[in-house]
């Protein structure tokens, strides 16, 4: 039996309409430590892994390992039936081929329950392993969000180059060529607001606009997201999600034919 | 023109 309740059933909400641009479909794995998942976009260019603490939730019980295989597409038709003040439970018998949402108001005066058919989907589980990575930026997640629009009406691609004093996001297209230059700022009122740079060596590194703006539909999960980058690697964007986990994106770098 | 590079060639399969 696998049961997991969520008071703040809008995080829920908030976590599917993070992933459901890139992933049609995905597993989740359910364990006594929580929910994970981990996949690939459709043209193996960029990777999701988040993971929800079970002890996040505010009821969490799962006697063995399930593995919830779901049409995100169709999860979203049903996470949408729930309102944002929703408290949202999930559940799933061992060896069950549907998944129950029950979402009940905060007076209890309304229950609904929709019940959903289950996946077999074949997945391939990437080994990622530890980076020690040249740059780690933290910034507000509603600049990066801003900035990444910006530049996609720009060009197709954004060169993130990153020193000690600042971060530059540059674009170039047709029409001619966009930078957004943010200097490291810790000194500010509100933590949410600080830029902060952790730099080994320098980076500059190449992204496609069109992930980068998917992985900023996470921004309503965080009011930071990282940025962690090394010289030929994936880059790593991370949103925390208090006191429960995190979503993060992988994303190959663009490079030199 | 930089290429879209594959999440595989950094990332084992396992």
């Amino acid at each position: 039996m696998f049961e997991a309740r969520l008071v703040q059933g809008a995080l829920l909400k908030k976590v599917l309409e993070s992933i459901k641009d890139l992933l049609n479909e995905a597993t989740w794995e359910c364990a006594a430590t929580g929910i994970s998942l981990q996949a690939m976009d459709s043209s193996h260019v960029s990777l999701v892994a988040l993971n929800l603490r079970s002890d996040g939730f505010d009821k969490y019980r799962c006697d063995r390992n399930v593995s919830l295989g779901m049409n995100l597409t169709n999860m979203a038709k049903i996470m949408k039936c729930a309102s944002n003040d929703d408290v949202i439970t999930i559940k799933a018998q061992d060896d069950a081929d549907t998944v129950t949402f029950v979402f009940e108001t905060p007076n209890q005066e309304k229950i609904s329950d929709y019940e959903m058919k289950l996946m077999n989907l074949d997945t391939e589980h990437l080994g990622i392993p530890d980076t020690d990575y040249s740059c780690i930026v933290k910034m507000p997640s509603v600049e990066f969000q801003r900035i990444c629009r910006d530049l996609s009406q720009i060009g197709d691609s954004v060169v993130i180059s990153c020193t000690k004093e600042g971060v530059k996001f540059s674009a170039a297209g047709d029409l001619g060529t966009g930078n957004v230059k943010l200097a490291q700022n810790a000194n500010v009122d509100k933590e949410e607001e600080a830029v902060v740079i952790e730099m080994q060596e320098p980076v500059s590194l190449t992204f496609a606009c069109r992930y980068l703006n998917s992985f900023t539909k996470a921004t309503p999960l965080a009011p930071q997201v990282q940025l962690s980058m090394s010289s030929d690697v994936p880059l790593v964007v991370e949103y925390k999600l208090e006191d429960m986990g995190y979503v993060r994106y992988y994303l190959a770098p663009k490079i030199e034919d | 023109t930089p290429v879209q590079n594959d999440l595989q060639e950094y990332f084992a399969l396992v």
